[in-house]
């Protein structure tokens, strides 16, 4: 990335460009650029390097959210995964199942998703890779009943986090929402002493329709964080800022790859230096 | 929507008496974020734009008592032209089979076009064959084999290891029983993986496709552009399926991949199931794109 040596319209022209063709969106990037040009008012700087490490600094600080504990020392977590087709949430399960491992934690994984073709399969044969017990019924099933056995199952095995893999779910399909909601009924009804986090997993190449998402998704069941998939492609994921701004969702992980260990917790810094890079 | 930001535009300049090209400006500046908004790509709407306002500063907008109207009829023209004027078919080769090549990024949604396009070919009389040579997410051939199962379609597998040589043997499993077109499933994989770009390079000599389709989720955004330009390079492309076109997506995608590529938009996904598939038609997606 070159700059602009000084502070001029043009240098603010770029800046303005990486952040588009970033999927931050317009209306996040005007935000951003008018609190940096506050920013270079109250400094009264003119290096363009300082200004961009302005701007690292206003996007970190909007990407430092606190987030819901992930790792509770003694209380059992339940994992309920959530987002539209394809954005890698049965994979997310599968690196999430390898993460709690390797923090010594017991997992139980629960196979919520008996629509699509082969999906008990696909988290079963990672179920065996990793050797975690899986909960799931047949293809078919109502996504309810495979819920309540999981939490159920989960409770009386005494698992210290279950996970709970969805179908993928397009956010307009009124009914699909509706079977999302009854899913969440179900776990929030039998969840004992146990924490629930639900988790909304996007695609990083996804551009505005994001925010459809997280609204229509936050509206159903309330969503607690994010995964943020397929970093490790071409696409910055900038969306996330227009999210952070808009509802104040906590990025968890990121997905940067297809096995079990392309997990990484989100740090705000490292995602605002790959936003530049 | 745009539609009425135009006319709202237009309607306070015309307070100031006669219009000039600043208001045209101004106008052409809402088509700008509604482009944006809608994924397109941000050079494709800057070279956009461009073309649009050459129209736009002629006399029949700048005189006219409705030039909001004026400037959204240029833009639809415009939009339509580029996604292709009409929809365009699937090439049938002269050799028996024919052969069509299915790659994307990961979860664009190729496992289920090739079970829909299957059986969107074989209710117009084909003889299709479905060949599952993505031998590395799991139960991805198990995914392709209950697709076929459910819908009356033989699927070739092979030893499940080797995607080059699955999909040489479905060609010639197809001539055995008499298949007359066979649709290749392959991988998702980045555009940026040299190994996994060159293994498709291979499946391509081999197979010798009549068409290689690119599937693309119709809610990418802005890297759409880097995507579908490399896998062009790559492989050539003959074709683009926009999926999950069901959703509330803009899926201003498949502007920005067509005005770089030069590829015509064949199919769309419209749902899950196997009836969710349909020919293209580019003013409808021009429409909205707009929003
Ligand atoms: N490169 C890359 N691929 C990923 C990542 N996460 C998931 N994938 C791939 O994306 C594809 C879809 O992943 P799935 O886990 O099946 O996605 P899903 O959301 O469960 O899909 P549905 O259940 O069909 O809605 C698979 O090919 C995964 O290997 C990631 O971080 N990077
Ligand atoms: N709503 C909707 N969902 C779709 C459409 N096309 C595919 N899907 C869903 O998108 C998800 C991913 O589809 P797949 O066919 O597994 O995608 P893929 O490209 O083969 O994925 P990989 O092989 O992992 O790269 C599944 O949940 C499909 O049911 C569509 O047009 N509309
Ligand atoms: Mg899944
Ligand atoms: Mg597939």
């Amino acid at each position: 990335v070159v700059f602009h040596k000084k502070i001029s319209p043009e240098f603010y022209d770029e800046l303005e460009e990486i952040l588009i063709a970033s999927d931050v969106g317009y209306k996040t990037t005007s935000l951003l650029l008018d609190k940096l040009k506050e920013r270079v008012k109250e400094e009264k700087t003119d290096e363009t390097n300082e200004v961009k490490e302005y701007l690292r600094e206003i996007i970190e600080e909007i990407l430092s959210i606190p987030s819901p504990d992930i790792i509770h020392e003694g209380i059992p977590m339940a994992l309920l995964v959530v987002g539209v087709n394809g954005v890698g949430k049965t994979t997310s399960i599968a690196k999430l199942a390898e993460y709690y491992r390797s923090k010594d934690k017991s997992c139980l994984l629960v196979a919520g998703d008996t629509f699509r073709a082969a999906a008990i399969e696909q988290l079963s044969v990672w179920s065996k890779r990793l050797g975690v017990d899986l909960i799931h019924h047949q293809e078919g099933a109502d996504p309810g009943a495979v819920a309540f056995d999981g939490i159920t199952a989960a409770n009386a095995r005494q698992v210290d986090v279950v996970m709970f893999d969805t179908a993928g779910r397009l956010h307009t399909k009124v009914n699909l929402m509706s079977e999302l909601k009854k899913v969440h009924r179900v776990i929030t009804q039998n969840l004992g002493e146990r924490k629930l986090v639900n988790i909304l997993v996007l695609d990083a190449t996804t551009g505005q329709n994001a925010l459809s998402q997280a609204r229509t998704f936050d509206e159903a069941i309330g969503i607690d964080g994010i995964i943020l998939t397929k970093l490790d492609g071409t696409a910055k994921g900038g969306i996330v800022l227009a999210i952070a701004v808009e509802f104040g969702f906590p990025i968890l992980w990121l997905g940067v790859g297809e096995n079990s260990e392309d997990l990484r917790l989100f740090d705000p810094g490292e995602f605002v230096k790959a936003l530049f890079d | 929507n745009l539609s009425e930001k135009l006319q709202e535009t237009f309607r306070r300049l015309r307070g100031k008496g006669k219009l000039g090209e600043k208001d045209v400006d101004e106008a052409l500046r809402q088509v700008k974020l509604a482009l944006l908004e809608a994924d397109v790509n941000f050079r494709v709407v800057r070279s956009f734009v461009n073309r649009v306002k050459e129209r736009a500063i002629g006399h029949e907008v700048l005189n006219s008592l409705t030039p909001g109207q004026m400037v959204i009829k240029i833009v639809h023209e415009e939009l339509t032209k580029l996604m292709g004027e009409k929809a365009e078919k699937l090439v049938i080769s002269d050799r028996t089979p024919t052969v069509y090549l299915f790659a994307g990024l990961q979860g664009a949604g190729k496992t289920t076009t090739v079970g829909k396009l299957g059986v969107f070919l074989r209710k117009q009389g084909r003889r299709p064959l479905l060949a599952a040579a993505d031998v590395y997410r799991p139960a991805a051939a198990k995914q392709l084999q209950i697709l076929g199962e459910q819908n009356d379609l033989p699927v070739y597998v092979g030893d499940g290891k080797n995607p080059v040589l699955i999909a040489s043997e479905a060609i010639e499993q197809a001539r055995q029983l008499q298949r007359d077109v066979v649709l290749i499933d392959t991988a998702g994989r980045l555009h940026i993986n040299e190994e996994l770009m060159g293994e498709l390079q291979k499946i391509k000599k081999a197979a010798d496709p009549a068409e290689i389709l690119l599937v693309v989720d119709a809610m990418t955004g802005q890297d759409a552009v880097t995507v579908a330009q490399s896998f062009n390079e790559k492989l050539g492309i003959t074709g683009l399926i926009l999926t999950k076109l069901d959703s509330d997506t803009r899926g201003g995608a498949a502007l920005s991949i067509r005005e770089v590529t030069g590829c015509p938009i064949k199919f769309i996904g419209t749902g899950e199931k196997m009836d969710g598939i349909e020919v293209f038609h580019p003013e409808r997606l021009a429409s909205r794109i707009l929003g």
